[in-house]
């Protein structure tokens, strides 16, 4: 890993997380 | 050959030595994800910001979240009895931490959580500060540059009119809360080198 971000996953986390919430809204 | 993952947001900071790096390390993302998904959800409330790209969006939290958390939990860093508290309740003595190879990053930790405590912010000061954390992180890869640079304005331009309002007589307070954003980009840093010398094989 040479960046912290990639080494916890995070964008994944942040990713799924605003996509979440993007899906959740009412249409 | 137990492993070290001193981390306020993980359960223990040390895993004994029959678990592997990656039990290790996925125990302790079961700790830090709702954090970061917090932090994600916080964003939502700041004013503006789901009128950047959700590309920029995502940039903006990978470069930050760490600073938002740092602020947010600030608590757990007590000063006094020199001991950090961890999200699962049990606290621990800064000289035990230090033992296993945390203390300057922990010094400076607490260096932060004392000087931000110091302010006496309220908690909509303290939302406010971390939307502009938020907003101030490395901005590498960013599309819009114009955008986030308008909505820090903004964000910061907020943080100062209440600031004045609150406390007309001082007028130290926003300059000495902006001073915290390059201690929290030091942090950043010491934290990253941290995150990357636990390897996981």
């Amino acid at each position: 890993f040479s960046d912290p971000a990639s080494n916890l996953g995070l964008e994944d986390i942040i990713r799924k997380a605003l996509m979440g919430s993007v899906d959740e809204r009412p249409e | 050959g137990a492993k070290v993952l001193a981390c306020p947001l993980n359960s223990c900071p040390v895993s004994p030595s029959d678990r592997s790096t990656q039990q290790v390390w996925d125990a302790f993302s079961q700790c830090f994800s709702p954090a970061v998904r917090d932090v994600v959800e916080f964003s939502r409330s700041i004013p503006g910001f789901h009128t950047l790209s959700q590309d920029d969006q995502i940039r903006l939290l990978k470069s930050g979240t760490f600073q938002v958390l740092m602020v947010r939990f600030c608590s757990l860093f007590d000063a006094k009895q020199r001991t950090v508290t961890f999200l699962n309740g049990q606290t621990y003595p800064l000289a035990s931490l230090r033992a296993l190879g945390m203390g300057a990053l922990l010094d400076a930790m607490f260096d932060f959580s004392e000087k931000l405590s110091m302010l006496g912010l309220e908690s909509d000061e303290v939302s406010l500060f971390m939307a502009v954390v938020l907003v101030s992180a490395d901005r590498s890869g960013i599309s819009n540059m114009a955008a986030v640079d308008k909505l820090q304005d903004d964000l910061i331009n907020t943080l100062r009119s209440l600031l004045v309002q609150r406390r007309p007589n001082d007028a130290e307070i926003f300059p000495k809360l902006l001073l915290r954003l390059p201690d929290l980009r030091t942090l950043n840093s010491l934290h990253s080198e941290k995150l990357l010398s636990f390897r996981i094989d």
